[in-house]
């Protein structure tokens, strides 16, 4: 699975998802990249969210939505992707990784998995990770 | 307002020797889809180019390179979302297209609807004279033996050359 989101000069917001699904699926089997409010979420006036993982799990979690609305509620996109992924993770027992913008620009990058890669540019710095709690740092 | 591009690719058990590729593909994608806001595009203009060149690249699993189903067969899910509206569009179950995104902005952008899937999708698609790529363009070696050892271990979800038995998740 792959996704964006994105925070434009006139302070718009957007976010896109898009996957192959789980390997060896039933054919017809749809996860959560398509489902608004579980995959894919984004309203200007909080922020926005794309995820990936277990897709019937994210479904079920309304991740995407449970996350703009921790957002929503005054947390900072980080407290906001780690809270929802965890406590998801916590009830159902299934793993996933999401990224989050909020209104301002800031990010939240979280996971449940082992690895998610991710990078973000803003302004000259290019920033990116893939093992949980580590990042690096690059001029662009 | 300073601007942003943030991307992922998929959360899992990722084995150490595709770390590097998959680090590769997602910095690229970060800055082309910044690129596009640099010269005066929308945020829904970069999520859709960042989301484009994941597609594009084999390590991903989206587009060329997606995983496969039971039937050895590659069927893609996208969706986009537009804050500023809360225009939404999503296409399921989509074959041999190679930018499943970007026909699901052509469900945002072009039609009453959310969501289209299954041959309702692909036949929108045909409509919007989107390019059909032939069948099976969009399958690659990885993913069929991804496939095989998924269906000779009785259905873990693995990668290949993977020690461990979960690779990722979607």
């Amino acid at each position: 699975t792959v996704g964006a989101v994105a925070l434009d000069f006139n302070g718009h917001i957007a976010a896109a998802t898009s996957t192959g699904g789980l390997n060896g699926k039933h054919p017809g089997r749809v996860g959560d990249s398509p489902i608004i409010g579980s995959g894919t979420y984004a309203r200007d006036d909080v922020g926005a969210v794309s995820a990936t993982g277990h897709g019937e799990t994210i479904s079920k979690w309304c991740l995407a939505h449970s996350i703009i609305t921790a957002m929503q509620r005054g947390a900072d996109p980080q407290t906001a992707t780690e809270t929802s992924l965890n406590q998801m993770t916590d009830k159902l027992k299934e793993t996933a990784g999401a990224i989050c913008i909020s209104k301002e620009g800031k990010v939240g990058i979280g996971m449940t998995t082992k690895r998610m890669s991710w990078a973000y540019r803003k302004g000259d710095e290019l920033v990116y990770g893939i093992d949980k709690g580590k990042q690096e740092v690059e001029n662009v | 307002m300073e601007p942003i591009v943030l991307v992922h690719g998929g959360a899992g058990n990722v084995r150490d020797s595709r770390v590097p590729p998959k680090v590769a593909a997602v910095k690229v994608a970060a800055i082309r889809g910044y690129e596009v806001l640099e010269r005066g595009g929308s945020a829904v203009d970069a999520v859709e180019e960042a989301v484009r060149t994941m597609e594009d690249d084999e390590c991903m699993n989206s587009g060329h390179g997606s995983v496969l189903n039971s039937e050895g067969k590659v069927e893609m899910d996208s969706s986009i979302m537009n804050g500023a509206t809360m225009d939404a569009g999503c296409v399921a179950v989509v074959r041999d297209i190679a930018h499943p995104v970007s026909l699901a902005r052509m469900v945002m952008e072009k039609t009453p609807y959310v969501m289209l899937a299954g041959e309702g999708a692909m036949g929108f698609a045909k409509e919007m004279d989107v390019e059909m790529l032939p069948p099976g363009a969009l399958v690659t070696d990885d993913a069929q033996k991804a496939l095989e050892i998924y269906k000779q271990t009785g259905g873990v979800f693995y990668e290949i050359g993977e020690t461990e038995t979960v690779g990722e998740v979607g």
